[in-house]
């Protein structure tokens, strides 16, 4: 199985 | 601001591009063009949008403004668009609506539409737009449209795997398993049936389908793609339009547990 990983996973807030 | 495009259609293909990814948008209106970025409510696509004053066929803005519109509203207003009519947006100084002016001198017919803006808070989203990746691939975005449109029919995750033989997109289905190898080729009669690799290193990812299906809805933006892979990064689905500017969508991978 997979894991859905999100873009705030890799990008921070500016 | 007061920007105007020769042709219509150009924001209409924008718009929708993306339209049904996510439901609102704040367009950053500076001097050096409009810019924009939203999240849908997964938080698995990220969508970035660069309209640069080349896109237009003029283009003022004296002071930094926000746009915020709901996707679904402007997209209504811009079923009016064609190829036949210029399209100018206005926005006062003290913005609560959006003015679209069409016009068509030929047929000496103008149509004028006002859409209430929304202020809507979002994160905005550090985005390095040079970052570095494993693999870049350019391709014709209609061979990558039907590559997704065949595959996600046969599962809902979506693999692609790169190596120095090329690009394989393939799924695994309960019943059934798909895989598309296309390999670099140089069509001299149509460049935009070219497809180069440049890469690093091989890399082989997974995507929830539904999302690659999203993203070809842009494809009508430009008859290539720019597809950048990592193995730690999201990855980036790119439609450059020909006056510069484009929309990207960064999509964030699965991973084994």
């Amino acid at each position: 199985e997979k894991t859905q990983f999100t873009i705030d996973d890799f990008f921070e807030i500016m | 601001l007061e920007a105007k495009f020769d042709d219509s259609t150009i924001f209409k293909k924008i718009i929708d591009s993306f339209k049904d990814s996510v439901t609102q948008i704040n367009f950053v209106c500076s001097e050096s063009g409009i810019e924009a970025q939203a999240i849908d409510d997964s938080r698995v696509l990220l969508v970035t949008v660069s309209i640069p004053p080349s896109c237009f066929e003029s283009y003022r803005c004296d002071r930094p403004t926000t746009i915020g519109v709901y996707l679904a509203s402007l997209a209504k207003l811009l079923k009016s668009a064609n190829t036949n009519s210029s399209l100018t947006l206005y926005v006062a100084d003290k913005p609560d609506e959006l003015l679209l002016l069409f016009e068509e001198p030929k047929n000496q017919k103008s149509m004028e539409y006002k859409l209430k803006l929304v202020d809507i808070t979002a994160d905005m989203l550090e985005v390095d737009s040079d970052m570095k990746s494993d693999v870049t691939v350019e391709m014709s975005s209609v061979e990558f449209t039907k590559t997704v449109r065949d595959l996600t029919q046969l599962s809902d995750s979506f693999t692609v795997s790169v190596t120095k033989d090329g690009i394989v997109f393939s799924v695994q289905g309960d019943t059934a398993q798909g895989k598309v190898l296309l390999q670099p080729r140089e069509d001299l009669a149509d460049e935009s049936n070219n497809l180069s690799i440049s890469m690093s290193k091989t890399i082989d990812l997974s995507f929830a389908s539904k999302y690659l299906l999203d993203i070809i809805k842009a494809a009508s933006i430009s008859n290539k793609i720019f597809l950048k892979f990592s193995d730690d990064t999201p990855a980036l689905f790119e439609f450059k339009m020909e006056k510069g500017g484009g929309v990207g969508f960064y999509l964030a991978p699965k991973y084994d547990d």
